[in-house]
């Protein structure tokens, strides 16, 4: 509405009509220490609709009713604001049942670097029409979840934490240099010098530093049993990988008006400082903004 | 992290498709003035403790 150049256009809101839910999981002491998070999946018990409760267009054709689900993370701010992180959404048939499963991973890594104490992880579901708009079907008011307190426990919603124990499937720190790197050797950091001075392109105009210390990342990885990995088909095997990396800062001549100038310029990524396994495929976690 | 990868990362800093060749008296000018040496020791002091997280 400040710009010159645009009319003011007025909204209208068609629907949010959410049905949200909020689950909290009390997570300290659930990741065990020195564990790699793999996958955290969220489970939620999708009810029964009774074929009476469903209107007519409905119940002739049931692909249409669907509703679109949505899990957020929730994280509360400490001037007691909130936010929101969208972590996984999908559409479901009003006329299914059963157990719905969603990724939740990222919304687990966000909660990780929180700093301690640490609130529990709150995630925030909601159900909602498929699409906006006149005419859109209302099905996502008969979707139901089961919530904690069902009958036995039956259809509670359920987070399920698939960890990997980094004492054996992670990498040592540095490799021993007393030691040669072979197949078996464990992924380590492997110190590598780079000689700028031995370099016939650097000659007269790389003035700083003559060399550095750029290490390498070598030997290999315990790969988690078969009967795991078929739990997840499009994760590659664990490879040993740079994690951290640093820059490298260089003093460079370069010639300006005829006269050669000394120039500060910082090289990004040349110097690990971290070597992990990895999988190829796993997700990268997203820093937690401010 | 090869001697072509440093080169090519160097250059493309500085905006340069070849390494500069310079004139001899340009190259025997070895002073570095303190203020540029200032600056590359705090670089240096930076990324020691400022990594960038990857895979």
């Amino acid at each position: 509405r400040f710009s010159q150049s645009f009319r003011e256009v007025a909204g209208r809101l068609l629907a949010s009509e959410a049905n949200t839910h909020l689950l909290v999981f009390g997570m300290e002491q659930r990741l065990p220490p020195d564990s790699e998070l793999v996958q955290a999946t969220l489970r939620l018990f999708q009810e029964p609709v009774p074929r009476a409760a469903l209107p007519r267009p409905e119940r002739q054709s049931p692909r249409s009713a669907r509703a679109q689900v949505t899990v957020e993370w929730l994280r509360l701010r400490d001037d007691g604001s909130n936010r929101t992180s969208l972590v996984d959404s999908r559409l479901v048939s009003v006329h299914e049942s059963g157990w719905k499963a969603f990724d939740v991973t990222e919304a687990v890594n966000f909660w990780q670097q929180l700093s301690r104490p640490r609130q529990p992880l709150l995630l925030q579901v909601s159900v909602q029409r498929e699409r906006l708009g006149p005419g859109a079907p209302s099905a996502h008011k008969r979707v139901r979840f089961a919530g904690q307190g069902a009958p036995g426990g039956r259809g509670e919603p359920q987070l399920e934490l698939h960890t990997l124990d980094l004492k054996d499937y992670g990498a040592r720190d540095d490799c021993d240099p007393e030691a040669p790197a072979t197949e078996g050797t464990r992924c380590c950091r492997r110190e590598m010098y780079i000689d700028l001075q031995g370099m016939k392109w650097a000659e007269d105009w790389v003035l700083e530093p003559p060399g550095f210390l750029a290490y390498e990342c070598v030997g290999t990885c315990q790969q988690p049993p078969e009967s795991l990995t078929s739990q997840w088909p499009y994760l590659g095997p664990r490879q040993c990988v740079a994690s951290e990396m640093a820059s490298l800062p260089v003093i460079v001549s370069v010639q300006e008006g005829g006269r050669s100038r000394p120039r500060v310029v910082s090289l990004p990524n040349m110097r690990v400082q971290k070597c992990s396994c990895a999988s190829d495929g796993a997700l990268v976690p997203r820093s937690l903004e401010p | 992290l090869s001697e072509e990868q440093l080169r090519d990362s160097l250059l493309q800093q500085l905006h340069l498709s070849e390494p500069p060749v310079l004139d001899q008296a340009a190259a025997e000018e070895p002073a570095i003035p303190a203020h540029v040496r200032a600056r590359y020791v705090a670089l240096l002091q930076q990324s020691h403790g400022d990594h960038s997280r990857g895979k």
